[in-house]
Parts: C-alpha cells; sequence; structure tokens
C-alpha cells in the first residue's frame, strides 16, 4: 500500500508526488471496474457505460495531476527570489486546497490519513494569512487595463462607490425624470381605482 | 487613488512588473501587448455605446463595425502575427465573443492546416480579404459533441463532380456556429462523406451560403440567427438547413483525405486529423480559463480591499472585507487557480504548436496524446473556472449583482466554453479512453512516453487503494 507516513505539507514536489499517486489510483480503479463488469459477461460497450462515473474520476485526477505539476515545473524556471516565494505560496495553496476538496479521494487511496486531512486545513489557513500583504500586488501583476477589465468594482484606482453612482445614472431608464410609463399605465389606473 | 488600495500596493514584497513580464512570457512581450493596447483603446474608430445599456441587436451592430474597422486598421498596421491579432481583436472587444471570431479563429486556420496548395490559391486571400467571411459548422441541432451521430451527408456525385450536401432530418440542421447566423457567406460544414456507395465518417467542405455580392442566401440554404442566448450577445450564432446543395469536388478540404474524380476515396493517415481544428480551440480554452479567472479574482480582490463591512473586534472601525478568512478562503484559492492555468495555457500553447509541426512533417506520433490531454484540460479548466467566477461574483456581495462590476458578463460569456467544441463529461471520458489504453499498455509492460509515462512508475510502486 502506498505510504500515507511522513508528508512533507511544506515541500511541493511532495505535492505533487500525491496528485500522481492519486491519478495512478483512480486509473487503476476505473480499469477495475471495467474489468469487474467484463466478469459479469457485460459487453465492452455496456462495461464502459457502467464504469463512466469512475473513469470521468480518473481523467479528473490525471488533469489534476498534470495542473499541479506544470506550476511546480514551472516554478523551477523563476529565479527572481521574491516572486518565486510568492508563487510558491501560490502554487501550494492550489495544490492543498485541491486536497482538501478531494479529501475523499486521498484517503480512499491510502495516500492520507485522517489526522493529516485536518493539517491539510491547518496549512491552507496559514498560507492563506501569508497571501494577504500581496493580494493586490498579484492580481496587478496580470496588467489589466481599466478599459479591457471594464469592472466599476475593480477598477485600478479602488474609485468605486462614486464611478458606480455615475454609471446608474447612465442608464437609459434614467435618461427622463419621469419614464412615459407612469403617463401611460400608473395614471390612468390611479383613475379608476 | 483610494487610500486603501494604495496602502495594498505599498505591502507588495515583490517587483510587480517582473511579475508581470513573466505571465506574458518576457518584457518584450509585455511591451508589445501594451503597444497594442494602446492603440486600439486611443483610437476614436473604437469607441463604443456601453453594451449594458444596447439591445441584443445593437450589440450586434455595434460589434460587427468595430470588427470591420479592426480588420482594415490591422491591415493598416501590417499586423499579422497571429498572438497580435489575437491581443488586438482582445482589445477591440475587451471580453466579449464577436462575429468574425469563428472567421478568424476557426475558418482560416482549418484553411491552413486542411486545404490542399491549390484550395489555399482559391480560398486562403478572398477569406484573408474579407470577400470570403467563413464559419465552422459541426455541430447540429440533435447532435453535439458525439460526431460519429452527425446526420448530414455529403454524397458524392462523380457524373458531375460534385457534392450533394443535404440536411436530411430537423435535428441535422448545423446549430450554434458562431457568425453563421448573418455574418459568413461560406461555411466550413462537417458532413458524413458516401461515394461509391459507402459511408467514409466526417469530412470538411467549403459551402458557400449566400452570395458574395448581395449577401442573399443561395438557393436550397435556409440560414438565420439562433435567437437570445445566455451571453455572447455580440455573436449571430446560426442554424444552416441544406437542401441538396450541390458543391464542386474541390471544395472537400483534401489535404489528408481525397476523393479521386470517379469517387475513390482515400483515407487520411488519422481520422482525427479532421478534428484539428477543435483541438486548436480546446487548446486555446485553457488559456480563456485562466484569463477569466484572472479577471475575475482581480475585480473580486480590488473591491475586496476597497469594500469595509461589519465588524472583527468589537468598537473597531470597519475592516477591510479581506480581512475576513471567510473573503480570503473564497478568492485566494481562485487567484492560486488563476497562476495555475495561466501556466498550464502555456504549456498547451507550447505543445499545440510543437506537436502540430510534427504533423506537418508527417510525425502523427503525439496526436493522439495532444487530443486526450487538450480534450481533458479542456473540461478540467472550464469546469473550475465557470465554478471560480461565480464565487467571486457571490464575494462582491450585492454589487456582484450589478453589470458594471463586470462578474455577469464574464460568467455568461464564460460558461459556454463548458459546452462548445466538446462538451465537458465526453471530453473526460475521452481523456479516459486515453489512459485506459495507456493503463493497458503499461500493464503490458510497454513504457509509456510524455505525461502518461507516470502510469509506468505506479505499476512499479504497486499501488493499491485501500478500503476506508
Amino acid at each position: 500500500a502506498a505510504k500515507s507516513t511522513g508528508i512533507d505539507f511544506n515541500d511541493l514536489s511532495s505535492l505533487v508526488e500525491l496528485y500522481k499517486l492519486r491519478a495512478a489510483i483512480l486509473v487503476e480503479l476505473a480499469a477495475k471496474s471495467i474489468q469487474k463488469e467484463l466478469q459479469h459477461k457485460k459487453s465492452q460497450e455496456d462495461a464502459w457505460n457502467n464504469s463512466a462515473i469512475d473513469l470521468v474520476r480518473a481523467s479528473d485526477a490525471h488533469c489534476h495531476y498534470v495542473v499541479v505539476k506544470l506550476f511546480a515545473d514551472k516554478l523551477g524556471e523563476i529565479d527572481a527570489a521574491p516572486i518565486h516565494s510568492v508563487l510558491l505560496t501560490l502554487a501550494r495553496l492550489y495544490a492543498l486546497h485541491g486536497m482538501s476538496n478531494n479529501s475523499g479521494d486521498f484517503l480512499q487511496a491510502g495516500l492520507l490519513e485522517r489526522s493529516q486531512v485536518i493539517e491539510v486545513t491547518s496549512y491552507i489557513k496559514e498560507l492563506l494569512s501569508e497571501l494577504r500583504p500581496n493580494a493586490v500586488a498579484l492580481v496587478d501583476a496580470f496588467d489589466f487595463h481599466d478599459r479591457m477589465l471594464n469592472s466599476i468594482l475593480g477598477r485600478y484606482d479602488g474609485n468605486v462607490y462614486e464611478n458606480m453612482f455615475e454609471w446608474a445614472r447612465r442608464s437609459p431608464l434614467n435618461s427622463t425624470e419621469v419614464h412615459e410609463s407612469f403617463h401611460k399605465y400608473l395614471k390612468p389606473l390611479r383613475s379608476k381605482l | 487613488m483610494n487610500p486603501d488600495i494604495l496602502n495594498e500596493r505599498q505591502k507588495a514584497t515583490f517587483d510587480i512588473e517582473k511579475l508581470t513580464n513573466i505571465l506574458n512570457g518576457g518584457p518584450e512581450k509585455t511591451k508589445r501587448r501594451r503597444e497594442i493596447e494602446t492603440m486600439v483603446l486611443n483610437d476614436p474608430d473604437f469607441n463604443e455605446q456601453d453594451p449594458n445599456f444596447l439591445s441584443r441587436s445593437e450589440r450586434y451592430d455595434q460589434a460587427v463595425r468595430k470588427s470591420a474597422q479592426m480588420i482594415l486598421k490591422l491591415r493598416e498596421y501590417g499586423i499579422a502575427d497571429p498572438e497580435e491579432i489575437y491581443c488586438y481583436k482582445s482589445c477591440v472587444h475587451p471580453g466579449r465573443p464577436e462575429p468574425l471570431d469563428l472567421h478568424l479563429g476557426m475558418f482560416l486556420p482549418t484553411l491552413l492546416n486542411q486545404a490542399t496548395p491549390e484550395q489555399m490559391d482559391r480560398f486562403f486571400m478572398p477569406a484573408w480579404n474579407l470577400e470570403i467571411i467563413g464559419t465552422y459548422a459541426q455541430t447540429e441541432m440533435g447532435h453535439g459533441t458525439h460526431l460519429r451521430g452527425l446526420e448530414t451527408t455529403a454524397t458524392y456525385d462523380p457524373a458531375s463532380e460534385e457534392f450533394v450536401l443535404n440536411s436530411p432530418t430537423v435535428s441535422s440542421i448545423k446549430w450554434w456556429p458562431g457568425g453563421l447566423g448573418k455574418t459568413s457567406n461560406h461555411a466550413i460544414v462537417l458532413a458524413q462523406l458516401y461515394t461509391q456507395g459507402s459511408c467514409h465518417g466526417l469530412h470538411a467542405f467549403i459551402v458557400p451560403i449566400r452570395d458574395m455580392n448581395t449577401h442573399v442566401p443561395l438557393p436550397g440554404i435556409v440560414v438565420g440567427d439562433i435567437g437570445p442566448k445566455f451571453g455572447f450577445s455580440e455573436v449571430d450564432n446560426g442554424f444552416l438547413k441544406l437542401d441538396h446543395v450541390r458543391i464542386p469536388r474541390e471544395n472537400m478540404l483534401m489535404k489528408y483525405a481525397k476523393v479521386d474524380p470517379d469517387g475513390t476515396y482515400f483515407k487520411p493517415p488519422s481520422d482525427k486529423l479532421t478534428y484539428g481544428t477543435m483541438v486548436f480551440i480546446r487548446s486555446m480554452i485553457v488559456g480563456e480559463s485562466a484569463r477569466a479567472l484572472a479577471k475575475s479574482s482581480t475585480i473580486a480582490i480590488r473591491y475586496s480591499v476597497v469594500r469595509h463591512q461589519s465588524e472583527i473586534r468589537p468598537g473597531e472601525p470597519e475592516p477591510q472585507i479581506l480581512d475576513y478568512q471567510t473573503q480570503q478562503y473564497k478568492l485566494f484559492p481562485v487567484l492560486a487557480m488563476a497562476y495555475a492555468f495561466t501556466f498550464v495555457g502555456h504549456y498547451m500553447n507550447q505543445t499545440y504548436h510543437r506537436i502540430t509541426g510534427d504533423i506537418h512533417q508527417g510525425d502523427f506520433s503525439e496526436l493522439p496524446e495532444l487530443h486526450a490531454l487538450s480534450a481533458g484540460l479542456k473540461a478540467f479548466t472550464t469546469w473550475a473556472a465557470n465554478s471560480a467566477i461565480e464565487v467571486c461574483r457571490m464575494s462582491c456581495g450585492g454589487h456582484g449583482y450589478s453589470r458594471s462590476s463586470a462578474l455577469p458578463d464574464i460568467y455568461v460569456d464564460f460558461t459556454p466554453t463548458c459546452t462548445y467544441e466538446g462538451e465537458n463529461t465526453v471530453m473526460m471520458l475521452q481523456t479516459a479512453r486515453y489512459l485506459m489504453k495507456s493503463y493497458r499498455q503499461s500493464r503490458a509492460g510497454q513504457q509509456l512516453h510524455g505525461i502518461v509515462s507516470y502510469l509506468n512508475e505506479a505499476e512499479h510502486q504497486r499501488i493499491q487503494p485501500q478500503l476506508i
């Protein structure tokens, strides 16, 4: 059985390894599900359909592994220490958050123990605090021009409320002080009541 | 500048510009992107009315006007590099699909990848000059991702050396292609090829659908817009019914598969080549997932430092909502995902270009892996991004509902990626097919290569799932 002890949650390569094992195990489970169906004299097509949930789960785990691995690989190309550090925090958060959300898979595969699932949550909380001071800088780095983002809430200068008010005033419903529906429907209605 | 956001920027522990350069692929790329943005944003020809206050027809009209201007300007400035065209287009239509998307993103690439040199001579320059405006019609009203189920037929008539394109049923009417409704005058139509009494599966045909001068639909063609949708208001997604429409033999894309004048069929070296354009788009969608997440997290995180609400400690001023752990727990994983998908998007882009380069050299060995990877990652990233955009919108409280936040538009314009170019569950099952094949090969002692090579390692480690 896969060893679940001694995982270093600070070490991104250990996390990549866990994702790899999860993917391998779920691929194997899906293959075994098909095999089991075939042993019950099901056709290949029916065996496939009856294993589809496991198959999608295996693909999902495979893709998740690929994403975590590529993020880790990218970090290997980055020399600047402050950037490497903040991206490492993000990569660990991505990996640990995925483990927390899919803890059933990791537990079932024997890759994590129950106590380690709790440990994962506490690591996530630490990473959230670590990221807090850099949160705005990290989104600024995407470098969206205000007119490309086209969002009043997301304005670079943060002047949200005054611009939201300005925007609302441009709504076509505000083009006249009194909307024509008042004269067409509400006023006549009033005289009938 | 809002003092809260100013204060946040002073706290950063790294050089933002350097990280932007990493995300863009180098300082030159950042510089060029900004040049293009400035060019478009300072151009009065691209001024627009806020689409939030326009009807759908007005939005389509405005988008066509801007797209027409865009084509002229691209010529004027000599912008021909696909990446730069994409960048220019994204500035002209920020975050919104546009009526010429399919022409630029699918019609032209399909010609480049699947047309013979003679067909390129005939179609490419007219398409480049927009005399031919094309789209890519694959999906049918009753059939989507399962391509073998498509019903449209192309029957070869050796007497006239023509194909007869036909929609035999209502469910076979082509449905959804962007630009098909009102904009295009040609469509690449995917149809089941029949010649000498046999069906040879799905093949691509260039079908004229409207008169190139008057733009009136041609005889046998019923074409129009499919109506309002969930987002995509600028795009005329359309329907196309073909009633025994005759096209010359030379209009079948014959770089790989061929039909001789007498009707003899020559199959392509790989049946996956027909779907090459879809693989291209799926690869691009991974980057689009990253972009949608980057935008959503930018909006929600900036707003969360401006917004103050309630209190953490009694008697103290209302804190920034980003100081709440619950808000961080909603948004920081989305931010992490945005970075992760950005790097995956770069990888998919490079991998696509590397493998298609090999294909042009006649090496098809990595095509199955590309097919499986692009399908799986398209599904994985779009599912995740779709939910995450909604998390961002919800984390902006009541103002996330306002169209002024841009979050509703990001959501509705991104959500269709979960179904177009392959419905996500079906995509995952395609990846699973490749994984099962690889697993069997590893069990049989074969050495696997590429991204699935871990299945060999796993075999060595004798991993067994445990019951709990």
